[in-house]
């Protein structure tokens, strides 16, 4: 059928419909639809009457959101690096629960199978539980833990991991911190701190693909902290629809480079942008 | 936060000029954006806006009562039905052995709620047994261990054994044998698990066939956006949950999603987490939430 105006509106909206119902951000679906006009403005008639047209509108306007453009591959990066005897450091960091010490696991294994050495800082010293969680991820994954003792400053745990990696010329060095909320300005500064006094290679934001609207407020608020390098959304297993990955993408204009998919340290999957847009709109 | 644009919208509401269809529908607009943007539910954030429609442009209302007032007295009920209603009902009584059992998704806040919770009974002079039945997550039973440690409250659990249900047999006959240390309250805790993890779905209602606890509460995360409703059904429909706890509450969430789900599940919410440690609970009222979320 021919595409009019009118049933192009319809279609916009049932379009921000979907993308609510699938936990993006209101201000990002908003910011879709916006692009998608756009996209449409100066669109022959005839060639509107082409369902891929607006099809194909839709679709742009995502990966305009999702910065493909900035896509890149971790592995690769760390093996490329200039500076060969300088460890490959990485900070990850989010709000509290959204699977930060798992997929630390999950990228540990990742690195040893494609021959990249690691060690792990355990520079969350404030959780019950914590240091002994990560240190049973990482017997089980035969790698080195650098920890302290719990209310040990996390800077200083993260300076000695990169230390130790420096002299024993491991590749790369993997930085845990607890969970903090945003609006907790004192945890915001020693993130800060961690970042300043170790100058980590890559800040990793993890964010839960469950959560709501505040996914993006979690991206904004460390974002203008810490400047985010690159996003992990997690728990994608959990029949959740992905939203917060365009809503993390929007505000951070960093790519979403990998996703979790379960509890297993093979559960973390490089994040494919096309496949990502057929399940998100069909 | 929905509080303060709650706030901004009944101040407005009580400056209009007049109430037309018009300004009903602004008013409207305005609601469902504050209401998406705490995570409601898309489905409910309609339903709401269209009950509040119909019952403020009928006709029969009486002419005496201001239009405005009436409006925000319809904003009112209709927020306490997506709370899901009045308060819970007591279930941990003294006088005889109660057990709390704690489910829900992974990372919820679980493990962290028992500390809570067992702090919150003890300070009223429950005698506390706590038991880790999680054999999924590394250093589960440490994080527990640590948590009661800090509040000098007995804990059980066997962290190399695979078998939950094995778990939570032993630690009910390890807290209920004892006669002058005998336990007034006994909260369990569980491995995080979500709806589409069906064995483990099944693994929680055998624990709770078990366990036959007085009160199955289901912990919910104050971030949960559109998936709140379905999973908080999933649980309600695999256990009895006689209540929620929603977490995280001290966050930058609004705790929309957490809030819906919880009212379509039929489970009312007890008490809400405003941080890490052991005294951040508060006890939940829905009237006195939305009293003081409508200023
Ligand atoms: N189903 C599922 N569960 C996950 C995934 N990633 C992490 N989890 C689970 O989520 C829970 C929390 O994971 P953690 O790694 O402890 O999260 P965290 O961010 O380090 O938590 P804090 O340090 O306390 O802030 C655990 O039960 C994990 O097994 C995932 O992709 N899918
Ligand atoms: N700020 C804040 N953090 C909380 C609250 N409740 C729990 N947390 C944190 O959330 C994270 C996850 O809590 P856990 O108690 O490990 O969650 P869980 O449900 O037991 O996780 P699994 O056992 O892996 O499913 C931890 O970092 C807790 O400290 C809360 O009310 N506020
Ligand atoms: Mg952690
Ligand atoms: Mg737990």
């Amino acid at each position: 059928t021919t595409l009019t105006e009118k049933n192009t509106n319809k279609i916009l909206k049932d379009l921000e419909l979907t993308l609510l119902k699938n936990d993006v951000a209101v201000h990002v679906a908003e910011k879709i639809v916006e692009i998608t006009q756009k996209n449409l403005e100066g669109t022959q008639v005839g060639a509107f009457s082409k369902k891929n047209t607006l099809q194909n509108a839709i679709k742009e306007a995502i990966f305009e959101i999702l910065n493909v453009e900035n896509q890149f591959n971790l592995i690769e990066t760390i093996k490329n690096r200039p500076n060969k005897n300088k460890p490959y450091s990485i900070m990850v960091l989010g709000v509290n629960g959204t699977g930060k010490t798992t997929t630390i696991a999950k990228i540990v294994h990742l690195f040893k199978k494609n021959n990249i050495s690691v060690v792990v800082a355990a520079s969350d010293t404030f959780r019950a539980g914590a240091i002994e969680q990560l240190s049973k991820h990482m017997d089980a994954l035969n790698t080195r833990l650098i920890k302290q003792s719990y209310n040990a400053d996390p800077a200083s745990v993260a300076y000695d991991a990169i230390d130790h990696a420096f002299a024993k010329k491991i590749n790369s060095v993997i930085i845990d911190t607890s969970g903090r909320q945003v609006t907790n300005k004192n945890l915001l500064e020693e993130l800060k701190k961690i970042k300043r006094v170790n100058q980590p290679d890559l800040s990793i934001f993890i964010g839960d693909s469950l959560a709501g609207n505040d996914v993006l407020v979690q991206a904004e608020v460390f974002n203008n902290a810490i400047q985010i390098d690159a996003s992990i959304i997690t728990k994608l297993d959990a029949d959740s629809k992905g939203g917060a990955a365009l809503s993390i993408a929007y505000i951070t204009k960093k790519p979403i480079i990998y996703i979790g998919v379960g509890q297993g340290y093979d559960d973390l999957l490089p994040f494919d942008p096309k496949w990502f847009v057929d399940i998100l709109i069909g | 936060n929905l509080g303060k644009s709650l706030d901004s919208l009944i101040r407005k509401i009580r400056r209009l000029p007049e109430v037309d269809k018009d300004s009903i529908n602004a008013i409207l607009q305005e609601l469902q954006r504050a209401l998406l943007l705490a995570d409601v539910n898309v489905e409910m954030c309609l339903a709401v806006s269209n009950n509040i429609k119909k019952r403020a442009t009928d006709e029969k209302i009486n002419l005496k009562i201001d239009r405005r007032e009436f409006i925000i007295k319809i904003l009112h009920d209709e927020l306490i039905n997506i709370l899901g209603g009045e308060d819970a009902p007591k279930r941990i009584k003294t006088g005889k052995q109660s057990i709390i059992l704690l489910v829900g998704i992974q990372g919820s806040g679980k493990t962290t709620t028992v500390g809570k919770l067992a702090n919150f009974y003890k300070k009223k002079g429950f005698k506390i047994g706590v038991i880790c039945t999680d054999t999924w997550r590394p250093g589960a039973y440490d994080q527990l261990a640590q948590t009661c440690d800090s509040i000098s409250v007995n804990h059980f659990g066997m962290p190399d054994e695979k078998n939950a249900l094995k778990i939570a047999k032993k630690g009910l006959k390890h807290f209920t044998k004892t006669g002058k240390d005998q336990k007034d309250l006994i909260i369990v805790d569980t491995a995080g698990r979500h709806k589409k993890e069906t064995e483990l779905m099944q693994e929680m209602k055998k624990l709770e066939n078990i366990i036959k606890p007085n009160e199955t509460i289901l912990v919910i995360d104050g971030t949960l956006g559109q998936q709140a409703y379905a999973q908080a059904l999933a649980f309600a429909q695999t256990t009895h949950v006689g209540s929620i706890i929603i977490t995280k509450l001290d966050g930058s969430a609004k705790g929309g999603g957490a809030l819906s789900a919880a009212g379509a599940s039929g489970a009312p919410i007890k008490f809400i987490g405003v941080g890490e440690r052991v005294d951040d609970l508060e006890e939940f009222h829905a009237s006195k939430f939305i009293g003081t979320l409508l200023g």
